[in-house]
Order: structure tokens, then C-alpha cells, then sequence
């Protein structure tokens, strides 16, 4: 990918990642933050999408980009 | 909507809240406003009462902080996670903190206080976060729209799920003022805002609220907020007797000074100054005047009235005089003649309460330019 891109790419992992462990208690578990289709992170990002009745594809799409960067309560939004 | 894991709840009605500090953003009064406006958006359609404490201890402690304050959740600065509040509980429990790195506003730009605070004190009473993007309880903070409704149809059903709706069954969230004094079942009835019949032992300003007093009880009223307040005086002051005579507040020193009989005290916030009771005749009277009616400070003026039967008196804070001998009440508020409950000064207006009539005096015109029901304060 041409390095902008990629950047960018990065930057929307760690900023849904980031997400994901406030609201979403997804911890990292030490495996790289590479997409597989049933790597937690992906079941977490699911979860997030259907939350907020975004399409549920697992995907950093751009619906999913935009909403991880609206202001927000800092209450989890899953129990725990 | 959704509460809490094991569905967390206060098992009591009346519940404290202090405000540990503020944010430097607005004025203290405008904060204390945006908070206790947004505590009456859930005592509204509830049985919940909400009742302010200046020290120590409450079940609501309310703060601004950035970053790592003291809890395990540190805030992130400017934007994204904008406040955050902990279930029903003791200790932490309850407690709202909120973003200092945020632009706090009580307008529609930045970040909307209120609206934030509305939503957190659902938290602080047992809701989670709902998925409906229409309620209050939505997790992303949409601008505030001061024409709309904050409460939505999911939110209340929440509210109501765990602590049943407002006393007040033709349940138009309008708020009943009433708080069942469970301390109290002897009390034959509990006075109601809404009588046609209501009169007042006394009334005042008291930190930008209106306070009316009513033998065991007083209605907290901020002029900005629709609702009123119904709370017992000895839960603010356990010192002192029911039906008070006359109340009046002295802003700049942020002190009120409560009669009853032949003796009177001085509170701050819900403190008695020490050394009081003192008697009457300590301030100038002589010493046959046992009682007084009603007063009120005039802050512009510097001059304290004290009413009695017909008759009013004068303390003068730059001269630190009393009046020799006083005066008739109608020679100097005309249309206000005989003995009067209570009085009251907001803005540049007089409130005479006589009976169940209220006078409103215009100090500038100096006369009565409005009669009211004593209760036109209360959203009846």
C-alpha cells in the first residue's frame, strides 16, 4: 500500500482497538493485531457494529471509523 | 435500555449529591443549575427526591477532573471520552466525574453540561447504556438540543423499571413535591404545592433558589428549573424548630438568618454559625418585640425591613442603625396594608405574601404591580 494508506490503516487499528478495550473489554492477548475472521478482536468489533445497528461485517469500514471518534460517556457500553 | 450487572439500585427515595468541586469553564451558579436540573429530569418520573449537601459525606459526589483521578478509569483528554459515573453503591458508588479537558457549556456548543450530567446521573442511579439512538442513555453524546425532550420513552420505561413512577399518578411528569416522610407517619397530611389554600411561614432567596418555608417542611425552587424541591428543614438544619416566623438572605456575606419566636440564628449553606440562638433585641429591637413576621434584605440599598403586624422596621448597614420607632408598612409599599407571612426580594421585585395572596411590588414604581396565588412559583 502506498506508506499513506498504510498509515492511516494503523492509525484506525489503534484508534478501534483503543475502543474496543474502553468499552468493549477486549484485552489483547500478546497475538498481532492482524485480522482473522474469528480473532477475538474482530468478535469485539462485531459486538460494537451491532450496538450501534452498524453492519455487522467485522470490518474497520468507514461507519464503523467515524462513530470511534464521536465524544462519548466513558461507561462501558457491555457489563463488566 | 439496560441496567447494571445484578441490577444495582438505591433502596432509599431522598438521595444526596455535592458537587466536590467545579469546573472553571462556568459559574458556580450556572453549575449548581445545569446539576440540579438534571437530577429533576429522573425525580421527575420517579419517587426519587434529590437533596444538595455543601460538606461531607452524600451518595452523589460529583467532580472535574483530567486525566488519572483516583479511579481506574483515567480520562483521555479534549473529545472522546467526555465523563463517566459508577452504578448505585457506597464509596464510589453513585459518583459522577467529569472531563475537565472538555469546554463545559450551558449552551449548544461545546459540551452541553446538563446533557451530559443527565445522562450520567442515569448511571448513577442504576442504567447502563441504551442501543435506541434516540435515548438519553445512548452512549455518543449528540448536540444538545434545549427544544427537545431529554427523556425518551426507553430511558423512563428504564427509570421506572427500577424505582416505579413519579407519586404523582396522572403522571404528566410534572413533579409532585411531596416526599413521604417515612419518620413522619403521625403528620396528618403533608402540605401540597398546589393548594389553593397555601400560605408560607416564610420566604427567601437563598443562593440563587427560592426557599419557602412550611412548618416541618421547605420547597427549593430554582427560577431556571420548573420543579421544585420538597425536603425537610432538619435536613438541611436538625437544630432547628418547624414553623419558622421570617427568613432573609445576606448574599454578599452568604449568610441567612432564620426567626422563630423571640430568637433567631445564622446559617451558611447547611451550617448554624456558632453562638446562635441570640435574641431579638440583640439586633436593636426593644425588648418588648417578641416575635417578628417576615423580612427581607435589600442588597442595593443595604437596609434590612423586619414586618410586624402593620408596622415594619429598618436596620441601616451603614449607619449600623435601627429605626427609633417604625413605621407604617403601607406608607412605604403602598397597597400593601396589615400584617403580612412573608416577603421576599428577586430581581427588582417585592413578593408580599398575606394569607393565600401574594403582591408583587415594583421597587423602582413603588407600588404593587401584580397579585398572584401564593403558589404561582409552583409548576400547578
Amino acid at each position: 500500500f502506498p506508506a499513506g494508506t498504510r498509515q492511516t490503516k494503523e492509525e484506525g487499528m489503534q484508534l478501534i482497538q483503543k475502543y474496543l478495550e474502553n468499552y468493549y473489554g477486549f484485552k489483547k492477548d500478546g497475538e498481532l493485531l492482524v485480522w482473522k475472521s474469528n480473532n477475538a478482536m474482530t468478535q469485539k468489533l462485531k459486538e460494537m457494529q451491532e450496538f450501534f445497528g452498524l453492519e455487522v461485517t467485522g470490518k474497520l469500514d468507514s461507519a464503523t471509523l467515524d462513530l470511534v471518534q464521536k465524544r462519548r460517556c466513558g461507561l462501558p457500553d457491555v457489563a463488566g | 435500555f439496560s441496567t447494571f450487572a445484578g441490577e444495582p439500585k438505591w433502596t432509599k427515595q431522598v438521595l444526596t449529591y455535592r458537587l466536590v468541586n467545579y469546573t472553571p469553564d462556568l459559574r458556580p451558579a450556572d453549575v449548581n443549575a445545569a446539576i440540579e436540573k438534571a437530577l429533576s429530569v429522573w425525580s421527575s418520573v420517579t419517587p426519587l427526591r434529590f437533596i444538595k449537601k455543601d460538606r461531607g459525606d452524600a451518595d452523589i459526589l460529583i467532580s472535574f477532573a483530567a486525566r488519572g483521578h483516583n479511579d481506574f478509569i483515567p480520562f483521555d483528554g479534549p473529545g472522546g471520552s467526555l465523563a463517566h459515573a459508577y452504578a448505585p453503591g457506597k464509596d464510589f458508588g453513585g459518583d459522577a466525574h467529569f472531563d475537565e479537558d472538555e469546554t463545559w457549556t450551558k449552551s449548544t456548543e461545546g459540551t452541553n453540561l446538563f446533557y451530559v450530567a443527565a445522562h450520567e446521573f442515569g448511571h448513577s442511579l442504576g442504567l447502563s447504556h441504551s442501543k435506541d439512538p434516540n435515548a438519553l442513555m445512548y452512549p455518543v453524546y449528540r448536540k444538545y438540543d434545549p427544544s427537545g425532550l431529554l427523556l425518551h420513552q426507553d430511558d423512563i420505561a428504564g427509570i421506572q423499571y427500577l424505582y416505579g413512577p413519579s407519586p404523582n399518578t396522572n403522571n404528566d411528569q410534572r413533579e409532585s413535591t411531596e416526599i413521604k416522610d417515612p419518620t413522619d407517619s403521625k403528620n396528618p397530611a403533608l402540605p401540597n404545592s398546589c393548594s389553593p389554600n397555601l400560605t408560607f411561614d416564610a420566604v427567601t432567596s437563598f443562593r440563587g433558589e427560592i426557599m419557602f418555608f412550611k412548618d416541618k417542611h421547605i420547597w427549593r425552587k430554582h427560577p431556571a428549573v420548573r420543579t421544585a424541591d420538597f425536603e425537610l428543614i432538619s435536613s438541611f438544619w436538625p437544630q432547628l424548630p418547624p414553623g419558622v416566623d421570617a427568613a432573609y438572605e445576606i448574599p454578599e456575606k452568604d449568610e441567612m438568618v432564620i426567626f422563630k419566636g423571640n430568637e433567631f440564628w445564622v446559617v451558611r449553606g447547611d451550617t448554624i454559625l456558632s453562638g446562635y440562638p441570640q435574641k431579638l433585641y440583640t439586633l436593636g429591637f426593644l425588648k418588648d418585640v417578641t416575635k417578628i413576621d417576615a423580612a427581607f434584605h435589600n442588597r442595593n440599598e443595604g437596609k434590612t425591613y423586619y414586618f410586624i403586624a402593620d408596622k415594619f422596621w429598618s436596620y441601616d448597614k451603614r449607619s449600623q442603625s435601627m429605626d427609633r420607632k417604625p413605621l407604617l408598612i403601607r406608607d412605604a409599599f403602598p397597597g400593601i396594608n396589615g400584617k403580612i407571612d412573608a416577603v421576599f426580594q428577586h430581581e427588582n421585585f417585592l413578593y408580599f405574601f398575606s394569607g393565600r395572596k401574594q403582591f408583587e411590588f415594583d421597587l423602582d414604581k413603588k407600588r404593587v404591580t401584580r397579585f398572584l396565588k401564593t403558589n404561582f412559583w409552583f409548576p400547578c
